[in-house]
């Protein structure tokens, strides 16, 4: 199902974004 | 993870991409990650429209509070 598939990229690239933000936040490398 | 604590990174996430403090994300603010975070502009784009749930355009502390949870725990809540 296309739309499945779309859903895991956009929880993937979410999951993306806010781990770059707490890493961001926290200083980490 | 206490919810205070989620609420209050919730709140500090959201104004590190609402630098002017609006109250509010527009796509230019989310653009403008590009530089500080490992992520392409696509996939900027792609988190901003996966988070705009109404597609106004702008994204409010509840959009953006209900994309982090989803993120903590799979599931949304507002």
């Amino acid at each position: 199902d296309p739309n499945m598939k779309g859903g895991a990229a956009n929880e993937g690239v979410l999951a993306n974004f806010f781990n770059s933000l707490l890493s961001k936040k926290t200083g980490a490398p | 993870i206490g919810q205070s604590t989620i609420l209050e990174k919730t709140h500090e996430f959201f104004q590190m991409c609402d630098t002017e403090n609006k109250g509010f994300i527009t796509r230019r603010d989310m653009q403008r990650l590009n530089s500080e975070l490992p992520l392409s502009a696509e996939e900027l784009e792609n988190v901003f429209d996966t988070l705009d749930s109404d597609r106004n355009g702008y994204l409010t502390l509840n959009e953006f509070s209900s994309g982090f949870s989803e993120f903590l725990f799979g599931r949304k809540i507002s």
